[in-house]
């Protein structure tokens, strides 16, 4: 891994007296490289390894006995910096309804989350959640979100024929009277540039007024999470980050892009097919898995 | 570069970011730029698009070299998607069965997802839609049942092909990785040299993972294509480059979009041309 790999670099110099910037260079080129193979965006390792640089070329790597070791706190350190130090939380404290909208690319796991999310809500924070499939396009799509509804025994809300805005407005208007307390719209898997789709959540947005608008992002993506992020960042000023398929070996550089470009916290990890397969997120684990 | 002073250290660098953002991976892109270094001719002009060219030579090449093997077609003709979960799989077994059901075969799609919620009534708005018989069980039932039950139904039917649709799964997880293996067997059983076509279904999105997704994979069933999925997009798919290279199989299909037509042939011209933009 990582470690070993700077090790050796940082081993070779024993006896050559003091560390120069060009050995720093040979390990911050390590660290590029891994983060890179990690799918860390381009720009953001860029940016990154400016930042690790400037601390590296300090005394607590210059003058320390085990060099190779600083030089892996000081991006340890700066990459759970980078991703927000401690778990964050979704927004629950408000007048109920609670409104959650999922959003993201096709198949990022948006209808499977929506579904562990409401299961989560319902046994850890005794909420009444309703779930709504705003999805009127995928063959089957509604389907399966009322398959999961009733797995978990949480009411799934569709308007057959309706269009996707009038369902998440229906929804929200009669939560309470159902005595619902919190609602998921499950969207649409969509691309960020596909306009037309995108004022559609624009509307949705405005219908539902959300509490929270989580992006999904599947832990697989790579350079692309930027583009995806920045978008429905600018376009809908997400609140949240939800990273799935986390049970898998993709090392998850995504999630350092997509904190990187807007800012905004990742709350949940998704880590597995069955509906309990839903974890808080945490950053000190998501860097070590990054750093490989 | 050290001694070739005459290429511009700044176009190097940015045909770099170029590749790594387009999902290459850092240790192909190292290998194109020291073969472009090899390639410069010793008086030639190394301008950009100079490079350009060369490099896109050198994609083309990785992406040809395995697209050499001519598929023999059987009757019927048995193709097994798989994949890890969320890449489009269903979709593009549907847009495959709708485009040959276009050009007048007989096809049979098996739905062999058993476990994922509506995945079965998901393939069956597609069998709709494109004209083909669909063969499937009951939710829970064993994907090799479905696998074997639809392999006698196309030999039955006479049909020209057998689509087998297969739910996604990680690779890192060894159950569902024998699981596939035993519907691969299954079919094997059926249907002489079956599967003929094992295609694995990539998201166009998909970092360095797909690499190792193709690698085990291919483990399970020796996979004979990839499908790249979801190229509408903002993604260019570069892993493909990385896949074809050490796997030394094609990229048959890439999906353009959810619709029935939205799948076409692979065009590495096209492909390569779309990783400079
Ligand atoms: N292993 C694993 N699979 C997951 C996870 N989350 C979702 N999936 C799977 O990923 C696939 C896609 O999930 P969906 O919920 O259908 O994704 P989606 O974003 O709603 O898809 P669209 O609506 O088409 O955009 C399904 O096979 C899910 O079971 C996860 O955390 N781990
Ligand atoms: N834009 C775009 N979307 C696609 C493409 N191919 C599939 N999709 C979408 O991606 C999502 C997932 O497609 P599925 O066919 O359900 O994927 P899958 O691999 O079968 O998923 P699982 O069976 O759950 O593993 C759906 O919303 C599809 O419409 C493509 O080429 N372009
Ligand atoms: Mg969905
Ligand atoms: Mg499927």
């Amino acid at each position: 891994g990582l470690s070993e790999k700077l090790q050796s670099i940082m081993q070779k110099l024993k006896g050559h007296g003091k560390l120069s910037e060009k050995e720093i260079d040979s390990a911050l080129k390590e660290v590029r490289i891994a983060l890179l193979e990690a799918d860390v965006n381009f720009k953001v390792v860029k940016s990154f390894i400016e930042k690790v640089r400037e601390r590296a070329l300090g005394s607590e790597v210059m003058q320390s006995l085990t060099p190779a070791q600083q030089v892996i706190k000081i991006v340890h350190s700066e990459l759970i910096e980078l991703m927000g130090s401690t778990a964050s939380r979704l927004e629950l404290g408000q007048e109920p309804p609670i409104v959650i909208m999922m959003v993201g690319l096709q198949g990022s796991g948006k209808t499977t989350t929506s579904a562990k999310l409401a299961n989560l809500l319902k046994k850890a924070n005794n909420k009444r959640p309703m779930l709504v499939a705003c999805d009127t396009r995928r063959p089957a799509a509604v389907k399966q979100l009322e398959t999961l509804g009733t797995q978990i025994g949480v009411p799934v809300h569709h308007v057959e024929g309706a269009s996707p805005e009038q369902i998440a407005k229906s929804a929200v208007e009669g939560a309470l009277k159902s005595g619902r307390d919190l609602v998921i719209l499950d969207t649409a898997g969509r691309l960020h540039i596909d306009e037309e789709l995108m004022q559609e959540l624009e509307r949705i947005k405005i219908l539902t007024d959300p509490d929270e608008i989580l992006l999904v992002v599947d832990a697989m993506t790579g350079q692309d999470a930027v583009n995806v992020a920045k978008a429905f960042q600018e376009r809908l000023d997400i609140t949240g980050v939800i990273l799935t398929k986390l049970d898998g070996d993709a090392r998850g550089g995504a999630a350092l892009s997509v904190r990187a470009v807007t800012g905004k916290p990742i709350k949940f990890a998704g880590t597995g097919e069955k509906l309990d397969g839903i974890e808080v997120f945490h950053p000190d684990r998501m860097a070590s898995r990054i750093l490989g | 570069f050290g001694g070739r002073d005459y290429i511009c250290a700044e176009d190097l660098d940015e045909l770099e970011a170029m590749l790594l953002q387009a999902d290459l991976g850092q240790s192909t892109v190292e290998k194109i730029l020291s073969e472009l270094k090899s390639r410069m001719e010793a008086d030639g002009k190394a301008d950009r698009k100079v490079l350009e060219g060369i490099i896109s030579g050198i994609i083309g090449e990785i992406l040809s070299a395995s697209s050499k093997t001519e598929i023999q077609i059987h009757k019927p003709h048995v193709i097994v998607l798989l994949g890890v979960n969320g890449t489009g799989k269903t979709t593009s077994a549907g847009k495959m069965a709708y485009s040959l059901s276009r050009q007048g075969k007989k096809v049979v799609l098996a739905a062999a997802d058993t476990f994922r919620a509506a995945a079965i009534e998901q393939l069956e708005v597609w069998a709709e839609r494109a004209g083909a018989e669909l063969v499937k069980h009951k939710q829970g039932s064993d994907p090799s049942a479905v696998a074997f039950d639809a392999a006698k139904a196309a030999i039955n039917r006479d049909a020209d092909y057998l689509i087998v649709d297969t739910a996604g799964r990680l690779h890192t997880k060894s159950n569902l990785m024998e699981e596939l293996k035993k519907v691969g067997k299954v079919i094997g059983g059926q249907v002489e040299s079956a599967p003929h076509e094992t295609l694995l279904v990539i998201d166009a999105t998909t970092g360095q993972n797909g690499l190792v997704q193709a690698r085990e994979f291919n483990k399970a069933i020796p996979l004979t294509g990839i499908i790249l999925t979801k190229l509408d997009g903002t993604a260019k798919g570069g892993i493909v480059v990385a896949v074809s290279e050490e796997l030394g199989i094609p990229v048959k299909y890439v999906g353009v979009g959810e619709s029935a037509e939205d799948l076409r042939p692979f065009d590495a011209k096209e492909f390569v041309e779309g990783l400079f933009k």
